[in-house]
C-alpha cells in the first residue's frame, strides 16, 4: 500500500483538484484507491460528491480515535475509489491535538489497521500546520502541486524545508514524488517564467506532465464529480491521466 | 482609525492582493494607512518590496508583546504607507498562542497603542485559525475577497458563521464591508453564475466594482510592487482604485 500526500501550504494552487483527479485516474486503472480529507473545508469530499449530511463519521472521528479508520470509509460513485470525508469538527482539531500525545502520529496510528487499497491520497490544508504535520507523518511521499506564480514560488523553499525536518525528525522514509505545475498558460510569460525557474532549481523531480488551466476542471465541483468523470475528453482530464501514468512509470522504477 | 480585516480561509482567492492594492490606493488618496501581515508566508511584505533580512521585528514580536507596535513598523517604497512585515517565527505562533491567556486578544492589545494612521489594513492566513481570529477581534470590518469559484463558494457559508461568533463573543462592533469579486473572468459561465449567486445572497454587500484577471496584477509581487505601482494604467490596477472609491464612499456613509 503506497500513502502519497498532496500538499502545499500556499493556497489554492491546485492541492484538492490533484488529490481527487490523481485518486479517480488510479482508481481507472484499476488500483483500489482511498482518498483522505484532512482540509476542514471539505472541498475533497464536495468534490467527490458527498453529502453535508453524509460526513458525521469521517478524518475528525479516525484522528481523535472514536473510530477505526474502516468505520470512517464511504464509497464514490467512481468503481475503485473510496473517501474519508472531512467535517467542519476538523476546525476544531489543531487546538485539540496541540495538548495530546503522539499528536504528529495520530494519522499515521490511524492508518495501521488499513487494508485492502493499493494507494491512499490525503488532500492537507493550505497551512504547516499539525493537520499538515500529520499527513507528512504518515505518507510515504508527496505530490507537491504549484501554481506558475511568484507567490507560489516564494513558498517552496519552506515546503521543502519542513518535509526535510520531517525526515528527520519524524519519517525517515518521507520523499518528494514530484511536483507538479498546475493551472498552466504557455501564452502567459510569468507561466513560462515561473516553470523554467522550477524545473532549473527542481530538475527531474518535477513531472513532466503539466495540468493547463481549463475552465472544465473548475465547473466539475459543482457537480460533485471529478473532472475525469464530468469530461474525460477535455485537456484537464487527459493531463490528470497523463500524470497517474507518468506517476506509476516513476513507481514501478523505485 | 478606521482597522480593516481582508479574510477568506479559502485559499488563493486574492487575500494579499487585495489587501496590498487597497492599502496602496487609500494611501494615493492621502490616507495614512499601515497594513499588517498575519500571515506566516509573508506574502503581503514581500508584494511591498520588504527585504527576508528586513523582517527581523514583526508582527510576530508584536503578538508576543516583545516589542511595542510602533518598534515593528517599516516604511515601504509607496508615500503614507508603512507596513508590520511577517517572519517565518509566525508559523509558530498557533501553537504558543493556546495556551495563553487572552490569546484572541492578543494583536487588539497590541493595537491599543497605535495612532497617526487613518486606516489599519490586515492580511491573514488562509485559515479560521487563532491568527485569523485574532485579526477579526482586532478588526472593525472585514473586507471578504472571492474567487468567482465553486470551492470559494462552498466555503463562505462556514467564514459568515464565523465572524457571526466573533460578533457575539469578542467584538460586537465588528461588520462585514463588504465582498469583493476577484479574478472574475465574464467570458467564463461559472464565473458569470458565481456571481449571480452571490450578488442575490448577499445583496448591497457585494460591491459593485469588480477585479479582473489580469496577468500584470500576478507580475506585479515579483519586483516587490503593489499592481497599482507595477503598471497604474492596467484594467487590475484600475479596479482596485474603483474598489477604494466605493469603500470610501461607503465609509462616509456610515
Ligand atoms: N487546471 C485547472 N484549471 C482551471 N481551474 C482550476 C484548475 N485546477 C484547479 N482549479 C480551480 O482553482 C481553484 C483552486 O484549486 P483547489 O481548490 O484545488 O486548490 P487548493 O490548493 O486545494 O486550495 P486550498 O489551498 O484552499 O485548499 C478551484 O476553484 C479549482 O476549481
Ligand atoms: N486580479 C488578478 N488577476 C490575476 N492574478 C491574480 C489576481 N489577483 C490575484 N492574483 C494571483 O493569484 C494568486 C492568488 O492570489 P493571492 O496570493 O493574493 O491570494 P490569497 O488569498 O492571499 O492566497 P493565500 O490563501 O495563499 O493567502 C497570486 O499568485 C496572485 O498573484
Ligand atoms: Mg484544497
Ligand atoms: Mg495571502
Amino acid at each position: 500500500m503506497r500513502i502519497l500526500a498532496v500538499a502545499n501550504q500556499k493556497g489554492g494552487v491546485g492541492k484538492t483538484t490533484t488529490a481527487i483527479n490523481m485518486a479517480t485516474a488510479l482508481a481507472a486503472v484499476r488500483k483500489k484507491t482511498l482518498l483522505i480529507d484532512l482540509d476542514p473545508q471539505g472541498n475533497a469530499s464536495t468534490g467527490l460528491g458527498i453529502e453535508r449530511a453524509a460526513r458525521k463519521v469521517g478524518s475528525y472521528e479516525m484522528l481523535f480515535g472514536a473510530h477505526d479508520v474502516a468505520e470512517c470509509i464511504l464509497p464514490t460513485s467512481i468503481p475503485g475509489l473510496d473517501v474519508v470525508p472531512s467535517s467542519i469538527d476538523l476546525a476544531g482539531a489543531e487546538i485539540e491535538l496541540v495538548t495530546m500525545t503522539r499528536r504528529e502520529w495520530r494519522l499515521r496510528d490511524a492508518l495501521e489497521g488499513l487494508s485492502g487499497y493499493d494507494y491512499v491520497v490525503i488532500d492537507s490544508p493550505p497551512s504547516l500546520n499539525l493537520l499538515t504535520l500529520n499527513t507528512l507523518v504518515a505518507s510515504q511521499s508527496v505530490i507537491i502541486p504549484l501554481q506558475c506564480e511568484f507567490y507560489a514560488l516564494e513558498g517552496l523553499s519552506l515546503l521543502t524545508r519542513t518535509i526535510q525536518r520531517v525526515q528527520d525528525t519524524f519519517n525517515s522514509g518521507l520523499d518528494i514524488a514530484g511536483l507538479v505545475l498546475t493551472m498552466v498558460d504557455r501564452r502567459n510569460n510569468l507561466s513560462i517564467q515561473v516553470e523554467e525557474d522550477v524545473r532549473a532549481h527542481f530538475g527531474a523531480l518535477v513531472f513532466k506532465t503539466v495540468i493547463p488551466r481549463n475552465v472544465r476542471v473548475s465547473e466539475a465541483p459543482s457537480f460533485g464529480l471529478p473532472a475525469l468523470v464530468y469530461d474525460h475528453r477535455c485537456v484537464g482530464s487527459q493531463a490528470y491521466m497523463d500524470l497517474a501514468k507518468e506517476l506509476l512509470r516513476r513507481e514501478r522504477q523505485r
